[in-house]
């Protein structure tokens, strides 16, 4: 008799399902419509299949985001999940596209598909990136700017997945705070 | 248990064919 062994042929369960959203930047377009769901997935396989088989960050046209957030969150500050929150930036300098953009993205979304940060973990809601010409973006958004602990533990370890030096700092921003600026910066409520 | 996944694991996924 042969019994066959489920761990080899079950696909690999994550804890969430994740959605992948594309953003095209098309002015004729409302910012909603310019939003689009790729696809979601709740297996570290079909993770792999989706990724495998889009254009990397640095492919993108200026003006295009990748979103990828757990289903039922929208990647938009207006969402219930994300309207108390918050983002840890990380803005790349144009040099950084053609060296770091592509693998920082996928040490991102290794970060929260394997749910990295522990306990944490629970308060992110999604990652995304950012292609601009004045240099791209890179941001992990939380749930409440509030909860400084899984904040900071998340910074912290965002910071050491992509080997970013401990004196370069970087800096997390709540979505209130992004929304109402009136300037091109928001103040930092913390950094690492 | 939480399903948490280091990057080697997961990394080691990336070229296998889904095969279901």
């Amino acid at each position: 008799t042969v019994v066959a062994n489920p761990e080899e042929y079950m696909k690999h369960p994550l804890q969430n399902k994740w959605a992948l959203w594309y953003f095209k930047n098309d002015k004729s377009k409302s910012w909603t419509e310019n939003l689009r769901l790729i696809a979601k997935f709740d297996t570290v396989e079909d993770f792999w299949a989706l990724y495998n088989h889009i254009q990397q960050p640095s492919k993108l046209g200026f003006g295009c985001d990748y979103c990828l957030f757990k289903d039922g969150i929208k990647p938009m500050w207006e969402d219930d999940r994300n309207k108390l929150g918050g983002r840890w930036l990380m803005t790349l300098n144009k040099q950084q596209r053609h060296n770091d953009l592509d693998r920082y993205w996928m040490e991102t979304l290794l970060c929260l598909i394997g749910e990295s940060f522990g306990e944490a973990s629970e308060d992110v809601c999604g990652a995304v990136v950012n292609v601009r010409p004045k240099g791209d973006k890179l941001a992990i958004w939380t749930g409440n700017c509030e909860n400084k602990e899984a904040i900071m533990t998340i910074g912290q370890q965002y910071k050491e997945r992509l080997s970013i030096p401990s004196k370069a700092l970087i800096g997390y921003q709540s979505h209130d705070d992004t929304s109402s600026k009136s300037g091109s910066t928001t103040k930092n409520i913390f950094t690492v | 248990g939480k399903k948490q996944y280091d990057r080697e694991f997961l990394l080691g996924f990336q070229f296998m064919a889904a095969c279901v």
